[in-house]
């Protein structure tokens, strides 16, 4: 399961929460478990992105990407020292 | 750092320098491998309390606690998750799950940007001197998002995003990925952020040079790092059997070779591998390499590991010979083993005399720190160069600074080479990259800050880059060390860095965050695009023309149409213009314009207007500059430069077409 799965950054679209929650995390769990019940939030990010970064399989990372309010599903890169 | 100080102008009596109690209002945030807390670098004497709008923390780790913060060392956090999820839980025997560095690079570039003073210090001995940081009463705080498998974008973007939470006036980030899309690349995306808040984002340009095309951190909100020499080396002699002697470099300081001379052989002749002249691990036969000194070729692996694998193999020295791509271009390192590099045409010689020789020899002697080395700076060989890939209208790198055998402050973790097996313990190490250049103009923009509180990081970036130069004293241009011919922009950018000019530099070019949405829109980037990498909702007006000719960049790059072939082309001249606007930062003046060309220039330029009188501070005024041009082949480039002076001031932007 750890091998299939991959690290993705999730960009939402702040302003499409739907007003049954009432705060920003809560949504962005709500997000993620409708697309795989297991996963958990490793970031949540409020500057550089308005969204979380979690370890999905690419077929929850594509489920996650149709729901509403999901504006990007980014893989995780490796970045390297300069 | 020792030596770059005083090759910057800094040790300079100056009254542009910020007082201190400016210049320690200035927080830096460096996104690196963390930082070890106990140097002397990090030392607070003499620093008042840490500002009040500080929201940092000094996170508690695996060796680390918060008392290992100061008032230098203000924060230090560390980004873990993402590295955890893809390669499981942190070995905390191996490396320490907190801001602790483990791995050096992080202490280098965090002492490079704003270390506090430190006498006497070296590397064995080598590069003595007083070591500081660029902004030396400057705060910094570490942000560990680079483990020892790799930096991982989830890390770096809860890095970024913390520091801009906790109030970081500049970013320092010498690391980088492949291009990308500005709204896929997190580095991008993060640093938007982070300038739309007033922070200053420093990055490495890559080390993929001398190849074309080969920059990383190409957004033009990001101030982009190329790196050069400085006026020190560290030469070596490696005299032949001939009798011949060329001068290579080296770090090395153990136990010296003997006075006689010792076998020599070529790597490739001593393994049974298709690469072995590589010295790949476990490449080397023993019995052919043993108690002789091996000559290995740059590249494929670290060169730091080709003397460890000649050590292991028996081996008594080994010379590193750089290939056509490095050119002459020598990078010291503090080999295991006595060992020296060596530049392409020497290297040449000496593989020759390898094998038309029945009985090669060689000696090593190690000769310690030269200084006033000349031409310095040049451009480093590895640093990597334009044009830009993703967006050929910008120009990048932006600028240069010193880059290459950079001494600065190391972990207690690991020796000099950062090779398991090394042993040695140190407070200083030297070594190269873009990775070091980069803290210098992070320091330097820290300074700038220091100075005008109130300029914008578009400002603080232009200020560096137009008063950077690119000639020698004597006149000529900056070499290129890869090929020892005249450097241009796609190499230096604007040039290479001169900070106390940066002070003054009369006008800049600044730029907001309309004026990069508008950039966005020049790409016909969609509003969704434009959400992504800008964190807003934002329509580009359809009635507007966008173009990122007109984009308030500092310099110039021009892509120029080419004949598509006989008959496929039109040779009439075709002309193209560019606009900005420039701001006065100064006292009232009169500006004119000239224009040099650099090389044979095919191109007509025409300023309009020629002069630009300025009566206020902070007023702005516009420009455009026409380019004629008529069709060249494919690959063609040409370079001039833009200067505007008032007699005191040298605005000076540099111009480079290339013909695609």
């Amino acid at each position: 399961d750890h091998a299939n799965k991959k690290t993705y950054i999730i960009h939402m679209d702040k302003s499409t929460m739907p007003l049954t929650f009432t705060d920003h995390l809560s949504w962005f769990d709500s997000s993620l478990k409708s697309a795989s019940p297991s996963a958990e939030i490793l970031y949540t990010y409020k500057h550089v992105a308005h969204g979380f970064s979690t370890r999905l399989t690419p077929e929850d990372a594509d489920t996650l990407s149709k729901q509403p309010g999901i504006l990007s599903v980014i893989p995780e890169l490796k970045y390297k020292l300069h | 750092t020792t030596r770059t100080p005083s090759f910057l102008g800094l040790d300079k009596a100056t009254t542009l320098l910020p007082a201190s109690e400016q210049q320690s209002q200035v927080i830096i945030g460096v996104l690196d491998t963390g930082v070890w807390p106990e140097l002397k670098s990090l030392d607070d004497t003499g620093l008042g309390p840490v500002p009040s709008t500080w929201k940092g923390q000094c996170e508690i780790g695996n060796n680390m606690n918060s008392s290992n913060c100061n008032r230098k060392l203000v924060g230090a956090r560390f980004f873990s998750k993402g590295y955890e999820a893809a390669l499981g839980p942190i070995d905390t025997t191996t490396e320490s799950k907190s801001a602790r560095d483990d791995d050096g690079h992080g202490s280098h570039t965090l002492t490079t940007a704003a270390g506090s003073v430190v006498p006497e210090a070296s590397l064995f001995g080598l590069a003595s001197g007083t070591a500081r940081g660029m902004a030396t009463q400057a705060r910094v705080a570490v942000y560990k998002v680079c483990w020892l498998g790799g930096c991982f974008t989830s890390d770096i973007a809860a890095g970024i995003d913390k520091a801009i939470e906790d109030g970081v006036n500049v970013l320092s980030m010498s690391i980088g990925g492949s291009l990308m899309e500005y709204y896929r690349d997190i580095i991008a995306i993060g640093s938007f952020t982070a300038t739309s808040h007033g922070i200053l984002v420093s990055t490495s340009a890559g080390n993929g040079g001398p190849s074309q095309g080969s920059l990383s951190n190409v957004a033009p909100w990001i101030t982009t790092v190329g790196a050069g020499t400085i006026d020190r080396d560290f030469p070596a002699y490696i005299t032949l059997g001939t009798g011949k002697t060329y001068t290579g470099a080296s770090l090395y300081r153990g136990k010296p070779l003997s006075d006689s001379p010792l076998p020599l052989v070529y790597a490739g002749n001593a393994s049974n591998s298709s690469v072995g002249y590589l010295c790949l691990q476990d490449s080397l036969i023993p019995e052919k390499v043993s108690g002789k000194i091996v000559i290995c070729e740059r590249g494929g692996n670290p060169r730091v590991e080709k003397g460890l694998v000649v050590k292991l193999a028996g081996g008594a020295g080994m010379i590193l010979a750089n290939s056509e791509a490095y050119g002459e271009e020598l990078v010291a390192d503090s080999h295991l083993l006595p060992a020296a590099s060596l530049g392409q045409k020497s290297s040449e010689i000496l593989k020759n005399y390898v094998s038309s020789s029945p009985n090669p020899t060689a000696k090593i002697a190690f000769l310690g720190t030269h200084l006033q080395v000349q031409p310095s700076p040049v451009v480093a060989a590895f640093s990597s160069r334009g044009p830009n890939a993703l967006t050929p209208k910008i120009l990048k790198p932006d600028l240069i600074a010193p880059g290459v055998n950079i001494l600065a402050g190391w972990t207690g973790a690991v020796g000099p080479t950062g090779l398991t097996v090394d042993s040695r313990h140190i407070s200083f190490n030297i070594i190269s990259g873009t990775s070091m250049s980069c803290p210098h103009v992070s320091g330097l923009a820290a300074i700038l800050k220091g100075a005008h509180p109130q300029w914008s990081p578009a400002a603080i970036r232009s200020a560096l880059m137009t008063t950077a130069y690119t000639s020698y004293k004597n006149g000529e241009t900056i070499q290129d060390v890869s090929t020892g011919q005249p450097a241009t922009p796609f190499d230096y950018g604007a040039g290479h860095v001169d900070p106390v000019a940066a002070l003054d530099p009369g006008l800049v070019y600044d730029a907001n965050v309309d004026d990069y949405l508008g950039f966005f829109c020049a790409l016909n980037y969609s509003s969704f695009q434009i959400k992504l990498a800008a964190r807003r909702d934002f329509t580009c007006d359809s009635k507007k023309v966008y173009r990122v000719e007109d984009f308030n960049y500092p310099s110039f790059a021009v892509p120029l149409e080419t004949t598509s072939g006989i008959g496929g082309g039109s040779d009439a001249p075709k002309t193209v213009k560019y606009s900005r606007v420039l701001t006065n930062v100064g006292a009232p003046g009169t500006y004119k314009a000239s224009v040099v060309s650099l090389g044979d220039l095919n191109v007509k330029i025409v300023v309009e207007p020629e002069t630009l009188s300025f009566t206020e501070l902070y007023e702005k005024k516009g420009y455009m500059v026409s380019f004629r041009y008529t069709s060249m082949p494919s690959g063609t480039t040409s370079f001039a430069r833009l200067e505007w002076t008032d007699g005191k001031h040298r605005v000076g932007s540099p111009i480079a077409f290339s013909w695609t």
